[in-house]
């Protein structure tokens, strides 16, 4: 899991 | 992107807006903590790392670009800018925001998803986005008279991470393949829970149509 949604945001 | 989001980085921007119309209109930067502004900028710079490598949207990267510059114009008013210089309350702004970075970089060397430059960086600007505001609202608690467009920058500031928590709740819901860390959480909820107090005086203020001033 290294595409972590939190990765995307400001 | 959903409209928590959304509204969320609105307000976010908003809150730059009405800083910058403030220091750039009135030329005045009473009342705002430079501390607090030097926080933002290390913020955004560690965060931002991958602002160049790492492409996501162009919504994004409009926005990193825009809220870097922002912060750096911030600073240079504050600090070099011959007029809105003189209007820095430097005596009021006196909270160690050094212990600050400090203990934040300390805590992210320990506590981390993984210990990578980028990440342990990415990590520290988490953390130190949570507790950015500490200078600015210990000096607002000093100031006597807030104007409205102080009041209104850190309402906005607080009202952004506060939206963002309804953003993680429904992508928590809505999204299958959901990968947001306990930690952004966990931040963002201190971050939002230090504006508690604040808000309590703004919005009081705000009914009773009395100006805004923060019990010492």
């Amino acid at each position: 899991s290294h595409d972590h949604a939190d990765k995307d945001e400001l | 992107m959903n409209i928590f989001r959304f509204a969320g980085d609105m307000m976010h921007l908003l809150s730059v807006v009405v800083l910058l119309l403030k220091i750039h209109k009135m030329k005045s930067c009473a009342g705002i903590s430079l501390k607090t502004q030097e926080l933002y900028a290390l913020v955004f710079i560690c965060r931002y790392l991958d602002i160049f490598t790492g492409f996501i949207s162009l919504y994004n990267t409009i926005m990193k670009i825009v809220f870097l510059a922002s912060a750096f114009s911030i600073l240079w008013y504050m600090r070099s800018h011959k007029v809105v210089r003189q209007t820095y309350d430097k005596d009021q702004d006196t909270f160690r925001h050094y212990f600050l970075i400090l203990a934040c970089m300390v805590l992210a060397l320990l506590v981390h998803h993984k210990f990578t430059f980028r990440e342990v960086m990415w990590t520290f600007s988490i953390y130190l986005e949570a507790v950015a505001i500490l200078p600015q609202l210990v000096m607002l608690q000093r100031t006597r008279n807030i104007d409205n467009l102080t009041g209104n920058y850190v309402f906005f500031l607080g009202t952004y991470r506060g939206l963002y928590m309804l953003n993680w709740v429904y992508r928590y819901l809505t999204e299958v393949h959901y990968h947001h860390r306990w930690l952004t959480w966990i931040s963002g909820f201190i971050q939002t829970a230090l504006y508690a107090d604040f808000f309590y005086y703004y919005v009081k203020s705000w009914r009773n149509n009395e100006k805004l001033q923060l019990p010492a």
